[in-house]
């Protein structure tokens, strides 16, 4: 039968002049394998619940994008994260926000969606649910990379910056 | 945010968001992508929608289920529903985009801002990728 599939990896993240070649070509590569490994499940016939865990999970690992490991940082300095799944046969759905722990996201809302009777967990719950249901757990240092790191430093020293010029008194 | 919609040879769709949120956001804030409706829809009778953008704007405007809404109540093809849709999004001030699939197949892949990394397969071999300014 037909099948089809698409991918996104974010907005507005960097635009195409700001990139150099060598980092526009580690994106798509990245998009490509993302792209194969959804087109490979759905070939050997897998449904597409399946297809959508498989390439979220695999961009969640991938540094690049802003989920999973090389996610931005709060304004406290650590990761945070949200994910959610919806499946158009039974329009069963499930979601996860706010969490620090689960290494895939997308893993703890697909559990949420098919093993529990709800559609929403967050936070310090959410985590306890996907321990539950045996999910990988890792400590927040996991998803931290040295650009999101540097990002984030750069911003505060700006804040800092911008907060003594606004100082009026 | 990263996102995946597809459709199974079956004939079911599904759609998916995962994502870091803001840099720098304080107070717990959530986005759309955990929430169904704002980030992220399916229903095999219309589409599955996966957006990415200014979240607030997308759950104000619960942009994914209105996609679908256009659809169901107007009788739009996908297209016209998602430009539609990014339209009022637009006028809105909100910025961002989605990427949508429906029961035949057809995708799109709207958006209003820089940045946009995309990507789609068929089975018959079609496959794009995309950096857009």
């Amino acid at each position: 039968g037909k099948y089809a599939l698409a991918i996104h990896g974010g907005a507005g993240v960097m635009s195409r002049e700001r990139m150099s070649e060598d980092m526009q070509k580690r994106y798509i590569d990245k998009l490509d394998k993302a792209l194969r490994i959804g087109d490979s499940v759905l070939k050997t016939g897998g449904t597409s619940r399946e297809a959508v865990v498989s390439v979220i999970t695999y961009l969640e690992d991938c540094p690049l994008f802003n989920a999973g490991k090389g996610a931005v940082l709060t304004s406290e300095g650590r990761t945070e994260l949200d994910a959610s799944i919806m499946d158009g046969e039974t329009r069963n759905a499930g979601a996860i926000a706010g969490v620090t722990d689960i290494k895939n996201p997308i893993q703890a809302a697909l559990k949420v969606m098919e093993e529990s009777e709800h559609v929403m967990l967050s936070g310090d719950g959410a985590s306890e649910f996907a321990r539950s249901k045996g999910l990988t757990m890792v400590k927040n240092s996991y998803f931290k990379t040295r650009e999101r790191l540097d990002s984030f430093q750069n911003l505060k020293k700006r804040e800092k910056e911008q907060a003594r010029i606004d100082k009026h008194g | 945010t990263v996102g995946c919609v597809a459709l199974d040879s079956d004939g079911n769709i599904c759609a998916g968001t995962s994502t870091g949120g803001m840099m720098n956001k304080k107070f717990g804030r959530i986005g759309d992508s955990p929430i169904i409706g704002a980030g992220t829809w399916a229903d095999n009778q219309t589409c599955a929608v996966s957006c990415t953008g200014h979240g607030e704007y997308f759950i104000r405007l619960t942009v994914a289920r209105d996609i679908a809404a256009h659809m169901e109540y107007k009788n739009q093809i996908l297209r016209d529903a998602g430009n539609a849709v990014l339209e009022k999004l637009t006028l809105a001030g909100g910025t961002g985009g989605f990427i949508a699939i429906d029961k035949s197949g057809n995708i799109i892949m709207p958006f209003n801002t820089s940045g946009m990394f995309r990507g789609y397969v068929k089975s018959d071999g079609e496959k794009e990728i995309a950096i857009f300014r």
